[in-house]
């Protein structure tokens, strides 16, 4: 999942700040 | 709610629309001269924007959280541009002449999505808002429709097909039930009608982005660019 990884961290509701 | 109650008699579609984010506004580029490009580049950034609140929003449709993280990605790396472009086909609608209305402060007309490269897309549009201007939608359609358009898709490599499909079920029995209220027993079967156009004009919006972005050297946010890229 490296290559989708902001729209997987986004699911996951990570509380890590999400460079978009 | 912003919407009275009477509109409103289907519990699923309620929620849909109380969940929905206020509409956003494009920040205007000014990071060049060039007119046509400050127009594209405000427009990717307005879009990278909205694919972050969708995606927000779609945690919030029952039964989407429930899905596996798999079966998350697959329905939102397929159907986000389809949903995306209900969003920009519903605040058309209220508009009048030839523009395609993105956002309150950002209307293009043909000439400029000319300019910014955007030909192709702006004829694609047209006939999809205009469809949908003609049919009149409610908020609680274009709501629904955007569900039905993240839900509806063809992805080969599903988890849990069983789980997709009551994902699927749930929301086409909440548009039929709301149509149905209304004494309008059409207008479900003509609304799922509409979604191979949606998925050809968001297949062809899809395209003139990665176009922008490979031969004209366009720089795209990163989530949007990875959305693209899924495709």
């Amino acid at each position: 999942k490296e290559k989708h990884k902001i729209l997987h961290q986004l699911l996951q509701n990570s509380t890590s700040p999400v460079d978009l | 709610s912003p919407f009275p109650a009477h509109a409103v008699r289907n519990k699923l579609i309620s929620h849909l629309l109380l969940t929905e984010s206020a509409p956003l506004a494009a920040n205007q580029d000014d990071s060049t001269n060039d007119g046509s490009l400050r127009t594209l580049l405000t427009l990717c950034d307005l879009l990278n924007r909205e694919l972050l609140v969708l995606i927000g929003w779609a945690k919030q449709i029952p039964g989407f959280s429930g899905l596996s993280l798999v079966d998350q990605m697959s329905l939102l790396q397929s159907g986000w541009m389809e949903a995306l472009l209900v969003g920009v086909a519903w605040r058309t609608q209220g508009a009048s002449g030839e523009e395609l209305v993105f956002a309150g402060n950002l209307r293009l007309d043909k000439a400029q999505c000319r300019a910014a490269g955007l030909a192709d897309l702006y004829e694609a549009l047209r006939h999809l808002t205009a469809k949908y201007q003609a049919m009149n939608l409610s908020a609680e359609e274009a709501a629904v429709l955007k569900a039905v358009a993240l839900a509806n898709s063809d992805a080969s490599l599903v988890d849990c097909p069983d789980s997709v499909q009551r994902f699927q079920d749930g929301l086409h029995e909440a548009l039929q039930d709301y149509e149905s209220s209304r004494r309008e027993q059409h207008r479900a079967g003509r609304l799922l009608m509409s979604l191979p156009l949606l998925r050809q004009t968001a297949d062809r919006a899809v395209e003139a982005f990665l176009r922008l972005h490979r031969h004209r050297r366009v720089p795209l946010h990163k989530l949007l660019l990875e959305m693209l890229d899924a495709k």
